[in-house]
């Protein structure tokens, strides 16, 4: 459906904002290594189903995500390393780790191996964004292309809603996908105070600047 | 619909 579609494309322009960033101004400054390794973390544990994935259009957009994040995290811990301030980045991810690694194990939709490190990376990716807003909280501005990447980042979960809404209406079965609906609210909840200042300050023309 | 793993959305 139209909105699943969009917030699909939200997530890949987002990654595309974010590398256009890192190779046009050759800089990951502003940039959370911590997030963005937990994503990759995130991509992994969730394809793991890759070679068994039965759309084409799940498949193509899997090793997307992967190889994109990849290229980032290269980028980040390679070619632009220098341009990386590790003690902006000092939010504690064993935390987030271990919420989603408690969660994936206590309550699986079934006890696989597949099914645990799905469930682990939707918790996972529900909280990864936290040590990017942790360390713009820390420096309390970012350039508008970092604002840009965090608002198509965070519009993609907050498309999936109305998917989901949209298909439990739609389909004749009336599932829920309980743990993705959980995880998807939280993760969008998350991003709602920086959705507010996008809204009053970026979209008016004016610098990304914490109150 | 046949999924294999359950879960059809990325």
């Amino acid at each position: 459906n139209l909105f699943r579609v969009a917030g699909d494309m939200s997530h890949l322009a987002s990654i595309f904002i974010l590398l256009h960033k890192i190779v046009q101004l050759k800089s990951c400054s502003g940039i959370s290594f911590k997030s963005q390794l937990l994503y990759l973390i995130v991509y992994i544990t969730r394809y793991l189903d890759l070679p068994w994935t039965p759309s084409p259009y799940n498949f193509i957009f899997k090793i997307l995500f992967i190889s994109s994040q990849l290229y980032i995290i290269y980028l980040m811990a390679r070619a632009y390393r220098p341009t990386n301030d590790p003690n902006l980045d000092t939010f504690r991810v064993e935390y987030l780790l271990g919420f989603a690694a408690v969660l994936a194990v206590l309550f699986p939709v079934r006890y696989t191996v597949l099914e645990i490190f799905w469930a682990f990376s939707i918790w996972l990716e529900s909280v990864a964004i936290l040590p990017q807003l942790f360390m713009l909280q820390r420096t309390g501005e970012a350039e508008a292309i970092t604002a840009h990447y965090l608002f198509a980042l965070g519009t993609y979960r907050a498309l999936y809603i109305p998917n989901w809404i949209y298909r439990y209406v739609t389909e004749p079965t009336h599932k829920i996908d309980t743990i993705a609906v959980v995880a998807g609210v939280l993760q969008t909840v998350l991003y709602s105070d920086f959705f507010w200042i996008y809204y009053t300050k970026v979209m008016k023309g004016e610098k990304f600047k914490l109150p | 619909k046949i999924m294999v793993g359950g879960h059809d959305e990325l």
